[in-house]
């Protein structure tokens, strides 16, 4: 039933997320700013080659290559809406392979995406390497930041580096950066941020994107060391991951860097848990 | 110390820049998981002994779950019918944080360590991670409530039992049910 809607608002009281018929997230709301977000999630072919020479060197441990541009997973999402007192879910399916909840706790200014990918299939013996990437309208004129390992925010340039010219034979991967913590863009009034659980590689390919790589299965090694494909594998299948990744949305008068960074240390440093029975405790 | 040198031994060997990087051979990061899972596991006798000291739970077994991030923990799942959560905040600084344990498809309240009932919210484990094959038969659900922590702090969840109430001192609806030693606890928790 719920699919059959047009649209799907799920809210509390700092955040709304409003999704379209096919099931993506395409609008967030919250410190004040209503921003067209759209998320999605996408795969690289891996390049394979014989590593004799540089145009045919493949993707692998070391080096990401793709081959060609990006392939859109899921055109249309199945999912379902949780909602408790706290803590609002939405649970997507976007293939048998890809799969998120969107999350949303009450008192919390971010959006939590929960993503589980893998196995990453191969029977057609092309290796793959998955990414989600966030389409927003900021007029981030080729401009981003990203963490220098957990410190201070580093500012990248699209197609540019600090210092000199660079021939940019390599427009996808000659554009990505280290993500350990933090990734941004902003204009002159809205910024967005993501925060991730892990360190990841991450870029703004286009104006108001932002991307991070999850997860990567290929099937050739890169010639740089390991002697191996990345192929992992455990209980006789493809690696599954799962991790999280959160977005802030906010106006740039509020300096909301500031904010993002006391996230960012909570999401790093979390409880440690620890669990006993009752029946044992005084 | 030999507990916890196990855990030194461990995290100076993941300094090398393939356990960094990732671009270590396949069995050598099994190698790793087996060396860090084996250094946790051993400094964890040590976290429970301080844990026995600091807090009023002194036979507390303290279990670490490592597979908490894909929903499992066995001890919270197939458990006593309450079991405590001890929390403890690696920040410099108090932190409000939600908790979502893994447990089944039960009733349960949430109570902290004053005894006042603490709002909670039971949801799925997504179909597709309870499908994983490595998973089958674990927790389906996870109870999930928010945390305010200094440094050390505890929690209780208990299955509920039949008995319509609601929390006279937070106002908490608690969906027609209440645990009689949960009343009791609340009780003696009240100032005087």
């Amino acid at each position: 039933d719920i699919q059959s809607r047009a649209e799907i608002v799920v809210k509390n009281s700092l955040v709304k997320l409003t999704f379209d018929g096919t099931g993506h997230l395409n609008q967030v709301e919250m410190n004040g700013v209503t921003e067209n977000i759209r998320q999605d999630f996408y795969y690289y072919n891996g390049a394979a080659g014989n590593n004799a020479e540089f145009k045919n060197r493949s993707s692998g441990a070391y080096i990401f290559r793709p081959n060609g541009t990006e392939i859109l997973i899921g055109n249309t999402v199945s999912f379902s809406v949780y909602e408790g007192a706290q803590v609002k879910e939405v649970h997507q399916r976007f293939n048998q392979w890809v799969s998120q909840v969107i999350r949303i706790y009450e008192g919390v200014n971010r959006v939590e995406f929960e993503w589980l990918v893998g196995p990453i299939p191969i029977n057609d013996n092309i290796g793959k390497e998955v990414i989600t990437r966030f389409n927003s309208t900021i007029k981030s004129n080729g401009v981003f930041y990203t963490d220098s390992n957990g410190r201070e925010m580093l500012r990248r340039e699209r197609n540019k580096r600090e210092y000199f010219k660079p021939n940019m034979t390599e427009a996808v991967s000659g554009n990505y950066y280290p993500v350990t913590a933090r990734i941004a863009i902003e204009d002159a009034t809205k910024r967005i941020a993501l925060l991730n659980d892990r360190a990841q590689g991450g870029s703004s390919l286009k104006d108001g994107a932002l991307e991070l790589m999850l997860h990567r299965r290929l099937l050739r090694d890169d010639a740089f060391g390991v002697g191996e494909a990345l192929n992992e594998t455990a209980f006789g299948q493809g690696l599954v991951a799962r991790g999280k990744v959160y977005l802030v949305l906010g106006k740039v008068k509020d300096a909301p860097s500031r904010y993002e960074r006391v996230e960012q240390q909570q999401i790093h440093l979390p409880f440690w848990k620890f669990f006993s029975s009752a029946s044992k405790a005084s | 110390d030999d507990n916890l040198n196990q855990l030194r031994h461990a995290m100076g060997v993941m300094q090398h820049h393939d356990a960094i990087t990732g671009t270590e051979k396949q069995h050598v990061a099994q190698d790793y998981d087996r060396l860090l899972t084996a250094a946790i596991e051993s400094a964890q006798t040590n976290a429970r002994l301080a844990l026995q000291k600091l807090t009023n739970l002194t036979s507390g077994e303290f279990v670490s779950c490592l597979q908490l991030n894909i929903s499992v923990c066995d001890f919270t799942k197939d458990g006593a019918n309450q079991v405590v959560v001890t929390l403890f905040n690696p920040l410099a600084r108090p932190s409000t944080q939600y908790v979502r344990v893994p447990v089944k498809n039960e009733a349960y309240i949430v109570t902290d360590d004053t005894g006042r009932v603490v709002q909670s919210d039971l949801l799925p484990v997504p179909s597709e991670v309870q499908a994983l094959s490595f998973r089958s038969k674990r927790a389906t659900h996870e109870l999930v409530f928010s945390a305010y922590v200094e440094k050390l702090r505890s929690y209780y969840i208990k299955k509920r039992v039949n008995r319509r109430s609601v929390d006279d001192q937070t106002g908490v609806q608690l969906n027609g049910w209440e645990d009689e030693n949960i009343s009791e606890a609340k009780l003696k928790a009240r100032p005087l």
